[in-house]
């Protein structure tokens, strides 16, 4: 089982329409796909129409006091209307875990150990995280063996990523595990100066851990979002479903490499 | 002094963008304007130059064990090198203040007193929020007088609208404070069915507590962020700044109607 965490401090991004559009092509194919959704704000849960402040049995209910330990991971998976695409859904609630964790230690391995329950019923797990640093963000870091980085393509953006990387070097070095990531520029505008410039930037500054390709500015994933379909599943010749469908390739190239390799 | 925050759990909407904007617009007419980057990521430190990561004084100030209660709050004001416009920065190490500060009664008014000590040195301060509930968005509902709440106008926005709403509601009751806010669509394209459809739909919805106007997609401010001056200083004729100018007379206006009032 694969497991890809999509995560950046910077908001708005595309991180939920990365897991989502990555999500739909997966589960387009027939493969069995679980997307989890660890941000407090839920919005890849509200994109398939649950609701966050519902209670609905999800990911809180792995760390909440009550049933952490207890829980068997399978109750907290939910279908979508999508074949092969089911949603682990965040709640509201979450936005206490970290005051209420606080300094305990041992908590930031809950996922993965719950992902790894789980590991015959799922070919590809994606992890949507929230734009902050915390007990959500650690886990997702712990419990991946790949993490997508998604950048805007503007300049404030990358003073943004390095900033990310740097947090990404900490939690690194104090959790001692070492972090396999791909930057992939979004929201990419030819017609402004600014978008052309930092991605220039981006390939001369991360030639080694930037995708090769890049996430074109595509009006219909504010359309999919409405409806709630997967852009892959509504319009699968959309622009911005090729690109997703390019970064899906080099992602699965790189994983047959690194099975060859080990 | 005027206190207005900028919030919303949803990243990206315009939140550093709507702070750094309408700080412009009152730096140009010469009125002293201070704006605090109260999210860890630090985009408006790093919109002025400065960098979260440095630890320069700032925010975290406050609230630092060794440090809180014994700073002026003036020594942590920074000159930018627009007149009349000064920021006071964020730091990456405020991305643990919810694990530090746990259950800890009393760190919600942090803020509210650090800017009535100075409130005879600034006509505005602006607030500008993480995308995130937590001790330091606490602080900024605490130290405001008026919340602005930027919404993008798309479909998915509008249900985060409504979370962000009942989050509101929920800091209000318990803290006993009655919040004043005004949403503020942004990013609004004409061109696209989902923009036009949401727009509608929030004027449907929330009539009395929406701005009458919107903050047009404008690829300038993407182009400002770039040489880190805010739109309003560069191009004051540009579409993006007569929506934000149309945004601060509304807010002077129901200001003066609020003071006649009292
Ligand atoms: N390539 C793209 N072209 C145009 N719009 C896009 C693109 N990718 C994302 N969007 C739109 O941008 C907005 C933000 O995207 P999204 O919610 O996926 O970002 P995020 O990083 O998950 O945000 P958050 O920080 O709140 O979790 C959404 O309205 C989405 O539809
Ligand atoms: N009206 C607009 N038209 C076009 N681009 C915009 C507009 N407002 C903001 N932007 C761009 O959208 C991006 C997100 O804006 P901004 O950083 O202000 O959002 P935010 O809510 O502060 O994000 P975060 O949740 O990370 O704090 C930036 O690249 C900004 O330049
Ligand atoms: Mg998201
Ligand atoms: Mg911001």
């Amino acid at each position: 089982m694969r497991v890809w965490a999509v995560a950046n401090q910077k908001g708005g991004v595309g991180k939920t329409t990365t897991a989502v559009s990555l999500g739909g092509l997966l589960a387009a194919r027939g493969e069995n796909t679980l997307l989890v959704d660890l941000d407090p704000h839920g919005s890849l849960t509200a994109y398939f129409g649950m609701d966050p402040e519902s209670g609905t049995a999800g990911v809180y209910d792995l760390f909440r006091q009550t049933t952490a330990g207890s829980v068997h991971p399978e109750t907290l998976v939910h279908e979508t209307r999508f074949p092969h695409l089911h949603v682990m859904p965040a709640s509201t609630a979450m936005a206490t875990l970290d005051r209420q964790l606080g300094g305990r230690e041992g908590m930031g391995l809950v996922l993965h150990r719950a992902l790894t329950a789980m590991s015959d019923r799922f070919d590809t797990v994606i992890l949507d995280c929230p734009p902050m640093l915390g007990v959500l963000m650690v886990n997702a870091l712990a419990a991946c063996n790949r993490l997508l980085i998604p950048v805007q393509t503007e300049t404030l953006a990358l003073k943004g990523l390095e900033r990310m990387l740097h947090t990404l070097d900490m939690i690194q070095r104090s959790r001692r595990m070492k972090m396999d990531y791909l930057v992939v520029p979004t929201m990419f505008d030819r017609r402004t100066r600014a978008s052309v410039q930092s991605l220039r930037k981006l390939r001369a500054e991360h030639a080694d851990t930037l995708w090769e390709g890049m996430v074109p500015v595509d009006t219909q994933f504010r359309e999919a979002s409405t409806v709630g379909i997967p852009l892959p599943l509504m319009q699968p010749d959309a622009r911005g479903v090729e690109a997703y469908d390019w970064l899906l390739r080099r992602l699965e190239r790189d994983e047959k490499q690194h099975r060859a390799a080990s």
